[in-house]
């Protein structure tokens, strides 16, 4: 483990002395590679590797913790900071309905995301959602969303064969209205980045249904790429927010620190369970601790 | 503009090393690569930044040439099984009714379990694959048994003299072991009805994944033996990287890999062209 690592890196400085140059260039070389591991993109590593640095600097080696368990705190500490430290909320402070769009890659989670925070508004925040597909590509989308909203009590907009997104979009909107939903949950179909057609179809779909929040659905198993797909939707889209799903497994979700470091927009919610109640607000804390492996 | 002429120093290597490790690689087998392909290099006449080019993609293609294995044999077992198994959202299904239509055009009769009995839609998705590859599919309907479906299908494939039956199986993360065991079950079955089945249990890999992929292989290779793997979504941006250090770790090739959701989307695994997309 990296503290096990560390320990090793210092295992010469006892008792009292400071972090100096040398050790912490030993030090930093271990929490590059464990950050690494942890598939945190390279370009944010090294960001975050300097200012790491410049905090160790000099920093006195004193009480009950050894200089690697010092060390493992700043870092610790450091992440959370970048995380975002206090977790924040679906924004659903605007005039119903308050539509909320879901947006990423395929096979990400979108889908089974959008039902377990229908679940969430409904159980938690006394909220009356209206879901609705904008999937027509993939085979059985709709019926997905109908069967997973359904399942938690939730309304979901009937589907009308040969509409297009932007049509179906624009209609949901509608029937939210005329139904007294408050909020208005869009699954969109998963997309690349780099898909030019595509992902103008989101922006104007976003441009017709003015979304207060825009949720980047990422599995927390995404590797380097994550700043390729974060950087891409936020740049066309600005998204408000990013939920991180699967995280039920073992991957270490360096994805996290990648998305947040290049968007600069919060994780709001953490998919723990491939079942409507696998979800969580975010824990910078947990997320950091896992990420240092 | 990594390569243009220039020597080859230290400041090069680290260049190199972090492209691999953005390509997903991971550090130490980054690394390991990099100096493999220095020695190449050392040995070489010309020792300019070109001829490192060179020395680079000639490693990797080396190490994914190394497990590659040829085209299965046409004189089969009827009919030849092929079980499709990895983590959620991967592209399973997908990758399914693609490999049929890619069988079809070979002229085999092909068959498809649903043995995903438990996402929802996850029938209907596979049964729409069906219909467009004109391939029939044996289901039960949701929460029926896995094993029972993929059995089902098994006997009809052999009754009705398919060439191949392919089953989809859920996603499931490798660290549930319950959901392991459903797999085991599912291999225990097939091989009462044929010692030699499956012929190939393909492992998915969504072509995005970080360094997990490694764990991924590891667990699902422990409990039911994987004979290939497939690399979904390289048609993103995401290199696919990690699968150089899984060829060197696990021994097993990548059979195809998966580039677009239509049903022509899939191409056999080519070192060759792979390592061409690296840089
Ligand atoms: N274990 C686990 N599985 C999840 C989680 N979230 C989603 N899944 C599973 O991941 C797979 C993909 O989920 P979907 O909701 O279909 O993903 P999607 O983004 O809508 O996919 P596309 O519409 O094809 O882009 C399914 O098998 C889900 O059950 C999670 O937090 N944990
Ligand atoms: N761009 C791209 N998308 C792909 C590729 N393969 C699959 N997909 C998409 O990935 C998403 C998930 O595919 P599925 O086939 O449902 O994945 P799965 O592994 O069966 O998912 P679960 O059964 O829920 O675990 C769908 O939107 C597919 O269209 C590929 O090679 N390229
Ligand atoms: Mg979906
Ligand atoms: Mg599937």
């Amino acid at each position: 483990s990296l503290s096990d690592r560390l320990e090793a890196v210092f295992k010469k400085l006892k008792g009292q002395g400071s972090l100096n140059e040398k050790n912490i260039r030993d030090a930093m070389r271990e929490v590059r590679m464990a950050l690494l591991e942890a598939d945190v993109h390279l370009d944010v590593v090294k960001s975050f590797i300097a200012r790491v640095r410049e905090k160790s600097l000099g920093h006195e080696v004193m009480g009950s913790l050894t200089p690697g368990q010092q060390v493992i705190h700043l870092v610790h500490k450091e992440l959370i900071h970048v995380m975002g430290g206090v977790n924040e909320r679906l924004n659903l402070a605007a005039q119903p309905p308050v539509v909320v769009l879901m947006v990423g890659l395929q096979g990400s989670g979108k889908t089974t995301t959008t039902a377990k925070l229908a679940k969430r508004l409904i159980e938690k925040e006394r909220r009356k959602p209206l879901l609705a597909s904008l999937d027509v590509y993939r085979p059985a989308a709709m019926d997905q969303l109908a069967t997973v909203g359904e399942a938690v009590g939730a309304k979901v907009l009937p589907t009308s064969v040969g509409e297009n997104p932007r049509d179906i979009a624009k209609r949901a909107l509608q029937s939210a209205r005329m139904g007294g939903f408050d909020v208005l949950l869009l699954d969109t179909a998963g997309r690349l980045h780099v898909d030019a057609e595509l992902m103008t179809e989101l922006v104007d779909v976003a441009e017709l249904v003015k979304p207060t929040e825009i949720l980047l659905v990422v599995d927390s198993m995404t590797g380097q790429d994550a700043v390729n797909v974060a950087r891409s939707f936020d740049e066309k889209l600005n998204v408000t927010g990013v939920i991180l799903t699967k995280t039920d497994g073992d991957a270490r979700g360096g994805a996290a620190l990648s998305v947040r470091h290049v968007t600069g927009k919060p994780i709001k919610f953490l998919g723990t369970g491939e079942t409507v109640d696998g979800l969580e607000p975010f824990h910078p804390d947990r997320v950091a601790s896992r990420i240092l492996g | 503009e990594l390569f243009i002429g220039g020597k080859v120093d230290e400041a090069l290597l680290e260049e190199l090393e972090d492209q691999l490790v953005m390509a997903d690689f991971g550090v130490e087998t980054a690394s390991a690569i990099v100096r493999e392909a220095k020695e190449r290099l050392d040995r070489k006449q010309k020792k300019d930044a070109n001829a490192m080019r060179e020395a680079l993609r000639d490693t990797i293609r080396a190490h994914l040439e190394a497990v590659e294995q040829g085209v299965v044999p046409s004189q089969r077992v009827h009919p030849w099984v092929i079980l499709v198994v990895g983590v959620n959202g991967v592209g399973k299904t997908t990758t399914i009714g693609k490999l049929a239509a890619f069988y079809q055009s070979n002229h085999e009769k092909v068959l498809l379990a649903a043995g995903d009995t438990y996402r929802a839609a996850a029938v209907a998705q596979l049964q729409k694959w069906g219909e467009r590859c004109g391939c029939l599919v044996i289901s039960q309907g949701q929460d029926a048994d896995a094993a029972s479906v993929v059995h089902d299908a098994f006997a009809a494939a052999r009754a009705r003299r398919y060439d191949v039956l392919i089953a989809d199986t859920a996603g499931r993360l490798h660290t549930k072991s319950n959901l392991m065991e459903e797999l085991k079950k599912i291999k225990r079955v097939l091989g009462r009805l044929d010692p030699s089945a499956p012929h190939e249990t393909l492992l998915v890999l969504d072509g995005t994944t970080g360094q997990n992929a490694i764990s991924q292989v590891q667990k699902f290779h422990e409990a039911i033996g994987i004979t290939g793997l497939v690399i979904t979504k390289l048609d993103g941006t995401a290199k696919g990287g990690v699968v150089v250090g899984l060829s060197e770790k696990f021994k097993l090739p990548v059979r195809y890999i998966g580039v677009g959701e239509g049903l022509e989307d899939l191409r056999p695994f080519d070192p060759r062209q792979f390592v061409e997309a690296l840089f």
